[in-house]
């Protein structure tokens, strides 16, 4: 056995070579090169004893657990099998020679003497890409998507949207954050409409500016694995807002459209190691959030200019009617808006209308006053009229009169308006009793 | 009151006692305001002149509402808040009693009723309430037969004509310098026994005006020489109208 240097080329020759080479020899040669290289043989000078089925002297070429021929003969004898110029070329990193000779070389009795072989092995590039250069038939493509070659070697790559994983083979889509921040768009599965790929875990977040709303509307076509009798056992696509799930969907009926009234959605596609669904596809779009219709809390209230509808940053301003404060709890307003929040509430909630209450009338010295209507309270409209403690004291009013009506500004107003009430003057010379003298 | 009567109650309830230099009186205006002679405060020729009209206000007694001098001392005196003399009043002259009149402003206004009431004043383009013969009444806590009463007595008093006033003036008052000035008008009879007297001063003379049919007061009572010996002299309100008026206005 002769061992062979791991080179890159190199020459065998056959003992003795370019003498003949002796009787009763056996000669090994093991040729190894580096991995990513195959051997490749030619025989320069190839000269043995010529025999049927080279029963006598030959050498034998295997490589990769196969025997590729058992040579000997001279170049154009009729007996033999001579290599000629044919390349021997392994599959793997190595090649195996073993020459052998028996205990003579005579023909009809003479003595022959044969030079034996010259033969030159080289490294030859693998071509690892080329699907022919497997090693074994059964062996599965080098790369999942794509291959490669170079000197010496190979390497993978992926699709878009693929990542090679770490056994430098296999191709893995890349969608466990998947960020989309445009007012709307379009995301879809993996490879749709074609089946999307197995052990999926992705996870699609739309993030919006605060206010906006999204809606989600799924296209068609919509397949996802499916169970007939369990929910959604293989793959699953999960909405969630908010980390809070308002969906969970496979079939192939289409969810529709969905409004999340969120500006943060995420979309989780999970899937298990077999399916043949073609996937889903979304089309997302967004709207200022929507606040609740705001509805009066009692007859006396207005809602100035309402809206149909009112969205993020659109407010509403209440009044009530003439007569009527504004209260929020037991508080008076002067002025009462509400503003539709980013989470679509109101900024403030809906007041109340309470009728004016313009409190006791003044009191009026030496006089009084009484109550016109039969209410008799200090509620907005009631009337009251001063009178004087007659006859000591004469009222004197304003050009109003002596009737005041509870206004809506909470004040006790006169006929003009005024809320300067009248007085009790001292009515002069006017004895109850006055002096009366009979006799004359 | 000389000559005079029992008040009924209610029958002048204007009337106000007054106890600043002793007994006087007064009438009501208005519901805080009492008009009176100014020698109540300032007594001619007296020594307690010196006073101030702050500390006399504080210490002016006014009594209103009562007919009976006890009944009035336990209604309760009403203070007084200040005190406005007119400025031709004069007290050092002790014969000229020209711009005797004065008013009193009450602390609180006081609460008008039967017996409590202003009295009126005249329409200054009024002069017919001065004619000779007009009657009127004059009432008041004063002297009466020497003694001062403890009740209300009035007299009806008729308005003499000027010339008969300054005669009989001429006629009584000897070397007495005393002044019987266009402010003043005098009341009474010569030979009747009726009059005011001590202590009626400030007390009004009052008529009654039959077109409005109220009781004005024309007169304040001021002088006289002796009582029921002839006239009395009497302020005459109507020269002082505006005056009253813009003091009461002002204040």
């Amino acid at each position: 056995s002769s061992p062979v240097p791991r080179k890159l080329f190199g020459v065998i020759r056959s003992p003795g070579y370019p003498k003949p080479y002796p009787n009763n020899n056996i000669s090994i040669w093991d040729i190894h090169v580096p991995k990513g290289y195959v051997v490749k043989l030619t025989f320069q000078y190839f000269d043995l004893e010529p025999s049927e089925s080279c029963f006598y002297d030959y050498v034998k070429i295997t490589a990769d657990k196969k025997n590729l021929g058992r040579y000997c003969g001279q170049l154009g004898s009729a007996t033999g099998n001579h290599p000629g110029r044919k390349k021997f070329v392994s599959k793997g990193t190595s090649m195996h020679l073993a020459f052998h000779s028996d205990f003579s070389n005579e023909d009809n009795g003479t003595v022959i003497s044969y030079r034996g072989f010259l033969a030159s092995y080289q490294a030859v590039d693998l071509n690892e890409c080329d699907p022919n250069s497997a090693a074994g038939e059964d062996e599965r493509p080098r790369c999942q998507h794509f291959c490669h070659n170079y000197v010496g070697g190979y390497f993978c790559s992926c699709r878009t949207g693929y990542q090679l994983q770490s056994d430098h083979h296999s191709c893995k889509v890349e969608c466990s954050s998947e960020l989309f921040t445009e007012a709307s768009g379009y995301l879809s599965s993996p490879d749709y409409p074609q089946p999307y790929p197995e052990d999926l875990r992705c996870n699609y977040s739309i993030r919006l500016q605060r206010g906006l709303s999204i809606i989600l509307r799924f296209l068609e076509p919509f397949e996802i694995d499916e169970h007939q009798q369990v929910h959604c056992p293989y793959d699953q696509l999960k909405i969630q807002v908010h980390g809070r799930q308002i969906g969970e969907f496979c079939g192939v009926k289409s969810p529709g459209s969905i409004e999340t009234n969120s500006n943060e959605v995420d979309i989780l596609f999970l899937t298990d190691e077999s399916g043949f669904s073609r996937g889903w596809k979304i089309h997302y779009t967004s709207q200022k959030i929507r606040c609740p219709q705001p509805v009066p809390r009692d007859q006396f209230t207005i809602i100035r200019d309402l809206q149909p509808l009112y969205q993020f940053q659109d407010y509403f301003i209440v009044t009530c009617k003439t007569g009527y404060n504004l209260m929020q709890g037991n508080q008076k307003l002067l002025y009462f808006s509400s503003v539709c929040q980013a989470d679509g509430t109101w900024h403030q909630s809906m007041p109340h209308c309470e009728i004016v209450n313009c409190g006791n009338p003044a009191d009026l010295t030496n006089g009084a006053f009484s109550y016109v209507n039969q209410s008799a309270n200090n509620n907005y409209q009631s009337v009251i009229t001063y009178r004087c403690n007659e006859p000591y004291y004469h009222i004197v009013t304003g050009t109003g009169g002596d009737t005041f009506t509870c206004s809506p500004e909470g004040t006790w107003v006169d006929q003009n308006g005024q809320m300067r009430i009248p007085a009790c003057l001292p009515v002069c010379g006017k004895p109850v009793t006055p002096l009366t003298e009979v006799q004359r | 009151i000389i000559g005079g009567k029992s008040a009924s109650s209610g029958n002048f309830p204007w009337q106000a006692l007054t106890d600043i230099h002793g007994r006087g009186g007064g009438a009501l205006l208005g519901d805080r305001w009492i008009l009176t002679a100014a020698h109540t405060i300032y007594p001619k020729g007296a020594v307690g002149n010196s006073l101030s009209l702050e500390k006399l206000a504080e210490e002016a007694n006014i009594f209103l509402g009562h007919t009976k001098v006890e009944e009035l001392h336990k209604i309760g005196n009403h203070p007084v808040r200040r005190i406005f003399i007119h400025p031709d009043y004069n007290p050092d002259d002790g014969y000229n009693f020209n711009g005797d009149i004065a008013l009193l402003e009450l602390k609180h206004p006081v609460t008008l009723g039967p017996t409590v009431l202003p009295i009126c004043l005249p329409d200054t383009t009024n002069t017919t309430f001065y004619m000779d013969g007009r009657m009127g009444y004059v009432s008041g806590f004063g002297v009466e037969k020497n003694f001062v009463s403890n009740e209300l007595k009035y007299v009806g008093l008729p308005a003499v004509a000027r010339e008969k006033c300054q005669s009989w003036l001429d006629s009584k008052k000897g070397d007495m310098p005393i002044v019987f000035s266009e402010n003043m008008f005098c009341a009474g009879f010569l030979t009747v026994r009726q009059d005011t007297c001590q202590g009626d001063s400030g007390s009004v003379l009052t008529v009654l005006d039959k077109e409005s049919d109220r009781w004005v007061a024309t007169g304040i009572v001021s002088w006289g020489i002796g009582c029921a010996e002839g006239y009395g002299f009497y302020t005459k309100i109507l020269s002082y109208v505006d005056w009253i008026k813009k003091i009461m206005r002002e204040n």
